[in-house]
């Protein structure tokens, strides 16, 4: 059987809430290091990557590997029933054809359960590259959001372009065009403003804005986002979970977007 | 013109 215990419900709120517009149907895997969700949209242009260590549960038991077909909007309507402090537990028998969740207040006055229906979801499994990238840009998520946000008034494609002086988004549409640059900061006392940047070479891609879009809807998670890219391939916007800043969280939510190409 | 790439084509299948 499987049995975990989160002592924040509203991270895992946080984490469904950013990924079900992106994906509807998903597999979450857990094994004995924690619990992990790979899935793509519906026309296969961006991939979802949720690691969550076991170190972040309060709780954890897996005797063995259990595959849980979610349907993660549904999984949502279940998690907004938590309260702010509650913590949750999500349980599953070997072959269950349910996901048991339960809610708890601090004090234990109030308890909810919950089940949930699993699916039977076939889904195509990516092997994601470990590699370095070439640039490695951090900033505010909330800023990154509203870039992106400002971005989509005036067309549906974003150019990312990074230097060393700093990373410049760039809009263009009917009604005109756009763009934003941020400097390369290193504000002391705003620490979450800050744009740090680290580069080998000069680069400059095209991505759709409304997966970025979608990708935004995890800044709630974390006040910090790392974005990465490198020539010809995709962009990689990624959030820590259950962490502090930029220091290593014990889970992370990785998007990745295919760049668009010049024909 | 630009083309939307497929996130498959950059990762190998498992």
């Amino acid at each position: 059987m499987f049995e975990a215990t989160l002592q924040k419900a509203s991270t895992l709120k946080k984490v469904i809430e950013a990924i079900k517009d992106l994906v509807t149907d998903g597999n979450i895997e857990v094994s004995e290091t924690g619990m992990n969700l790979q899935a793509m949209d519906s026309s296969h242009v961006s991939l979802v990557s949720l690691v969550l260590h076991t170190d972040m549960f309060e709780h954890f038991r897996c005797d063995r590997n259990v595959t849980l077909g979610i349907n993660l909007p549904n999984f949502a309507k279940i998690l907004k029933c938590s309260g702010n402090d509650d913590s949750v537990t999500l349980k599953a028998q070997d072959d269950g054809e349910n996901l048991a969740i339960v809610f708890e207040s601090e004090g234990q006055e109030r308890v909810s359960e919950f089940e949930l229906k699993l699916m039977d979801i076939d889904a195509e499994s990516l092997g994601i590259p470990d590699q370095d990238y070439n640039t490695n840009v951090k900033m505010s998520s909330a800023e990154f959001q509203r870039i992106v946000r400002d971005m989509t008034v005036l067309g549906d494609t974003c150019s990312i372009g990074c230097t060393k002086e700093g990373v410049k988004f760039s809009v263009s549409g009917d009604l005109g065009q756009g763009n934003i640059t941020l400097r390369q900061t290193n504000s002391v006392d705003k620490e979450e403003e800050a744009v740090t940047i680290e580069m080998d070479e000069p680069v400059e891609l095209n991505f759709a804005l409304r997966y970025l879009g979608f990708f935004t809807k995890a800044s709630p998670l974390c006040p910090r986002v790392t974005i990465s890219m490198s020539p010809d391939v995709p962009i990689v916007v990624a959030y820590n979970v259950g962490g502090e800043k930029d220091t290593e969280g014990a889970g992370s939510l990785s998007f990745y977007l295919a760049p668009k190409i010049d024909e | 013109t630009r083309k939307q790439t497929k996130i498959s084509s950059f990762f190998d299948k498992e």
